[in-house]
């Protein structure tokens, strides 16, 4: 996946990171102290469809663009998450018991078009 | 808010300006988070376990023996959890402990308890065996009555941690939708109370249970 730059209109990942002290939730989190959510943005042209970045093959996005040009009916294509991780959480729940769990999921590591 | 319209999820985001999406961004992490732990609202954390007692808990539940394996299919989605449950005392006579677990809903009926260990540190003031009865139980649902789920006798040679399995006692707690486990130790009277009395708070009774998420339903082609 491509990590977006300053310049980058492509589709591609954004950082967006969640300090678990900027949002008072320190209290009850203990660890970790805050969460790499991050994002997908960025244009998706249709021949730039079912690729994950930019490690895709040249002759699929050649084939989309014959099949795209050749579309009656254009289908949107949606720059999303193609790999995901899970979030390790430690926390107090309501009782004040500890609890440990990875919630899958949670983190974008990588993003590719639809 | 921010997959509305008919386009990607991310157009919306990228149609605000950078202070509106940082907000909504904010918004959907705390509202992902909570969702996954099933929690309504932010817990209110009123009386958390000291420092000593949350480090001691940590390092006995680490060394516990490890799980069986999970099959991949299921390992892959199925959330886990490690729970710290922290004794709160209840009444007490010479010779007679009452410990009290409790356990929030969120973690109820939708999970399966896999290992459940109930840790007591044992100061013994006099060398020698000295046996300690365990009863696990449950009050009714109903009436001020308590059932009696397990009992179990604990010989304790020296000072130190020892463990018992409580995992089906908790495991049924779960499942009656109970939150509440109740565990009585009996000691002979003249020991005073070595489980309790004059300890620090590093060496405080707790509960550590290991559980995931059910499975869902399989249907199988034939």
């Amino acid at each position: 996946g491509i990590d977006c730059t300053g310049d980058s209109r492509m589709c591609c990942r954004k950082e967006f990171f969640v300090d678990f002290k900027e949002i008072g939730w320190e209290d009850w989190i203990i660890q970790p102290e805050g969460y790499h959510m991050n994002y997908c943005a960025g244009l998706c042209p249709l021949h730039m469809a079912g690729i994950p970045g930019l490690a895709a093959s040249f002759h699929t996005a050649v084939l989309n663009l014959i099949k795209a040009s050749n579309a009656d009916a254009a289908v949107d294509s949606c720059c999303v998450p193609t790999q995901r991780r899970p979030l390790s959480l430690l926390y107090y729940d309501r009782d004040s018991n500890i609890v440990k769990t990875d919630i899958p999921d949670m983190i974008v590591d990588a993003c590719g078009c639809t | 808010a921010v997959s509305g319209g008919t386009g990607c999820p991310a157009c919306s985001l990228a149609a605000l300006a950078p202070g509106a999406r940082r907000d909504a961004l904010l918004a959907l992490a705390k509202r992902n988070i909570l969702s996954e732990l099933r929690l309504q609202e932010r817990p209110s954390v009123s009386r958390p376990p000291s420092r000593g007692a949350l480090l001691a808990a940590l390092s006995r539940a680490s060394t516990r023996r490890p799980l069986p394996d999970t099959p991949p299919a299921l390992s892959s989605r199925t959330q886990r959890y490690q729970v710290l449950s922290f004794a709160e005392s209840g009444s007490s006579s010479p010779g007679r402990i009452r410990l009290h677990f409790r356990f929030t809903q969120e973690l109820g009926r939708s999970i399966e308890v896999l290992q459940a260990s109930l840790y007591l540190f044992w100061a013994s003031p006099s060398p020698g065996t000295h046996q300690v009865t365990v009863k696990v139980l449950q009050p009714d649902l109903s009436g001020p009555n308590i059932t009696m789920v397990s009992k179990t006798w604990l010989e304790m040679q020296r000072a130190g941690w020892a463990s018992l399995d409580v995992g089906e006692a908790v495991q049924s707690l779960f499942s009656n939708g109970r939150q509440r486990l109740t565990v009585e130790l009996e000691t002979a009277e003249d020991l005073g109370s070595p489980l309790l009395a004059g300890q620090s708070d590093s060496h405080w009774p707790f509960v550590a249970a290991q559980a995931r998420d059910r499975a869902p339903h399989r249907v199988q082609r034939r």
